[in-house]
């Protein structure tokens, strides 16, 4: 987070508008993998006590101490061997992510030396309560747990809840833990924001699917790590690491990982596949890997650094020694250099960090939609930094595999890294509108992206599906203009439309709710959502309508006029002005879309609505796609 | 017969808390399993209780007394405790 926050315009210290107040009332839950404890940027100093409506406790376990800026813990990871039970970080996830939502500002942090800054969370006088239900004794996280974790958080009266866990695709919210304790949690106005899952660049791979749940995918930011190869013909090339370690440019013998085996067939060999590399004759050397996969493979076999390939050349990682992941060209380039030089050499040189125009792209890895579960609602939401971000870490875990380092801060990728960005922007938007409901959070965070576009980046292909409504600016969201409210029986109406029905809407909704014929008929794409989407089917013609209602935020009044940008949809908006004479006033309008028929290969077609009263752009995507 | 006994970790999940201020979830929980196991101790089977912001709970089931349970007019669903990934 050391510029996370500066890209997106969330400027250090006073040079960012604040209401320290609130801020300092608001309370974070984060259920990770817990955290570390004595991390400065969970230091107490200058807190005053916990909020008075903090209901929680710290229940960390031996050892762990809270203050007044960690003021709560829980743990829920099984008893298990060797493991402590503690609600202390043994994965460095926890910490980083809750640091990054409301980490203290500490100043001159790196990772050994490289990406320095103050690492901050974007609202760093908020309070962190924490529930840990991963452990790498469990190899991940109880569902069992979740659950518990979020009947604890809500009763402890946290205002937001920032989950980064998540499985690897959707589940009907009566079988998806974070669904149902998400859905609790928006009937007690907390604001769930999970990760959308790293399982990109395919579609339909987000997990996170229910609409009372924020979902985030994950972008680059204008920061990038880089490492040089120095090749011994003079020439360069440019790999993706965090290398930070220094071999003084000395050049090494070069050996492809297929000639460095005996034994192994090619296939295995040229990925440095583990039992494969021969150290005789590795040792010493760099070893070219077709796969970054098994780099610390070739460092247990004796090798000096490695150089391999990936295809997705978009995020650099840590490694346990030196490491450059080159793109085909580049590699190829290596490789090519190799077969026509008789002792060829290398030198792999420390990483540097370079300004990266092309920001934000979405990631190639974060998971992209159509929602599989309900194919009319949109996901994933919203994209914020995820890639490359600099943050706590807890030194009870390895920054890498294999790795033998220790260290309070590093660099991780992923929807995890972006989940507590919009966590932090979550928060930092309920200080200046303490009463906002979920919904109107998400909304103004959703209406006032960034817009994203599908241009600039390979991966970008599923533009909505991939980036949502684009990227999060948390200076624009605090004045959004207009904003789409869903209150719980919105929602309960929506599972009417979805056959909830009897029983379980009963049993869910908690009251004795029960569908009208009405909320029977009702369709998920009318829910009162921030972006529209509609499936139709393939190769026909189709015209749909969909219902929204928008309530006023801005000033007493104002007169906003649609407008529709984007291709080849045909949209009418009905009525195209809509007179908000006073502050929370209503309005609602249709919107029509028709087309001729999307052909099978063609994934989808988008449009933005904007309203607009001169002041505000109030944004939404309207996407309708295709599936066979 | 082996297959019948072999149990894993369901979460029971029903809903929202009744209103009712008399409404105790621990001790709902415990006479609903001990019905469907017919154990009167359900120590060794109960691994958790959801009881402040929402009602149910976790515990080791055979298939069989999931699915009694699952049919249950004061339950929603069952569904078997997995493991998620942090992201």
């Amino acid at each position: 987070t050391t510029t996370s926050w500066n890209f997106m315009g969330l400027k250090e210290g006073k040079r960012t508008k604040r209401n320290n107040l609130v801020e300092s009332d608001t309370i974070i839950g984060v259920i990770d993998s817990g955290i570390y404890p004595e991390s400065d940027s969970f230091s107490g100093k200058g807190f005053g006590p916990p909020p008075k409506k903090w209901r929680g406790v710290c229940k960390g376990g031996r050892n762990f101490t809270c203050n007044n800026k960690l003021i709560g813990a829980r743990y829920y990871t099984p008893k298990l061997e060797g493991f402590a039970e503690s609600a202390r970080d043994n994965m460095g996830h926890g910490s980083h992510t809750a640091s990054t939502a409301a980490g203290n500002a500490v100043k001159h942090v790196s990772f050994y030396g490289l990406g320095n800054g103050t690492v901050r969370g974007g609202v760093p006088a908020a309070r962190i309560a924490v529930y840990k239900v991963c452990d790498p004794g469990v190899n991940g996280c109880t569902t069992d747990g979740i659950l518990a974790a979020f009947d604890d958080a809500i009763a402890d009266k946290v205002d937001l809840i920032t989950i980064s866990i998540g499985g690897d695709n959707g589940s009907p919210f009566e079988a998806d833990p974070i669904a149902i304790g998400a859905f609790h949690a928006m009937a007690k106005g907390i604001l769930t924001i999970n990760s959308a899952g790293n399982s990109g660049p395919q579609s339909s791979t987000v997990a996170s699917i229910a609409p009372w749940i924020f979902t985030v995918a994950a972008s680059n930011t204008n920061r990038a790590f880089v490492t040089k190869v120095v090749l011994g013909n003079g020439k360069t090339v440019v790999g993706r690491s965090v290398n930070s370690f220094e071999l003084n440019g000395r050049k090494h013998p070069l050996v492809y990982g297929q000639s460095a085996s005996s034994s192994c067939g090619d296939a295995s060999a040229r990925f440095c596949s583990p039992g494969c590399l021969d150290s005789k004759l590795v040792k010493g050397k760099i070893v070219l890997c077709d796969s970054p996969q098994n780099a610390d493979v070739a460092q247990a076999m004796g090798a000096v650094a490695s150089i391999a390939k990936s295809r997705n050349g978009d995020v650099a990682s840590i490694f346990s020694f030196p490491v450059s992941v080159l793109s085909e060209d580049e590699y190829n380039t290596v490789l090519s250099y190799m077969n026509s030089t008789k002792n060829p050499k290398a030198a792999v040189l420390k990483s540097e960090t370079i300004f990266n125009q092309k920001a934000p792209v979405v990631a190639s890895y974060s998971s992209r939609g159509p929602n599989t579960i309900i194919p009319d609602i949109l996901k994933p939401d919203i994209t914020a930094p995820g890639s490359e971000i600099l943050a706590a870490y807890s030194p009870d875990a390895p920054p890498s595999k294999s790795d033998t380092r220790r260290v309070k801060y590093s660099v991780d990728t992923g929807t995890s890294m972006s989940c507590p960005h919009v966590a932090g922007v979550a928060a930092y938007l309920k200080t200046f509108h303490p009463s906002w409901s979920p919904s109107m959070i998400q909304s103004a965070i959703m209406t006032t992206a960034w817009p994203m576009s599908a241009s600039t980046s390979p991966f970008n292909e599923m533009a909505e599906f991939a980036y949502g409504a684009g990227h999060v600016d948390p200076i624009a969201a605090v004045h959004p203009g207009l904003v789409y409210e869903a209150t719980k029986s919105d929602h309960i109406a929506f599972l009417c439309g979805l056959n909830y029905t009897g029983k379980n809407l009963r049993l869910i909704s908690g009251d004795s709710s029960s569908c009208t014929k009405e909320q029977t008929k009702s369709l998920p794409r009318n829910l009162n959502y921030p972006s529209m989407t509609a499936q139709v089917s393939a190769a026909e013609p189709f015209k749909l309508t969909f219902h929204r209602t928008v309530t006023n935020v801005g000033m007493g009044n104002g007169t906003y006029k649609a407008k529709v940008v984007g291709s080849k949809l045909k949209v009418k908006v009905f009525p195209e002005v809509l007179f908000l004479k006073s502050l929370h006033m209503k309005k609602s309008f249709t919107v029509t879309v028709s087309g001729k028929g999307l052909e099978a290969d063609q994934k989808f077609v988008s449009a933005h609505l904007i309203w607009s009263d001169g002041v505000h752009s109030v944004r939404s995507p309207i996407v309708v796609y295709a599936t066979n | 017969a082996e297959n019948e006994q072999y149990k894993q970790v369901y979460i029971v999940y029903m809903g929202a808390l009744p209103a009712r201020v008399d409404y105790m979830p621990m001790s709902h929980h415990a006479s609903i399993l001990q019905d469907v196991t017919g154990e009167s101790s359900i120590e060794d089977r109960l691994v958790r209780n959801y009881k402040r912001s929402f009602n149910g709970f976790a515990a080791w089931l055979t298939e069989s007394e999931r699915e009694i349970l699952a049919s249950m007019d004061e339950v929603v669903s069952v569904f078997p405790s997995k493991i998620l990934k942090l992201q």
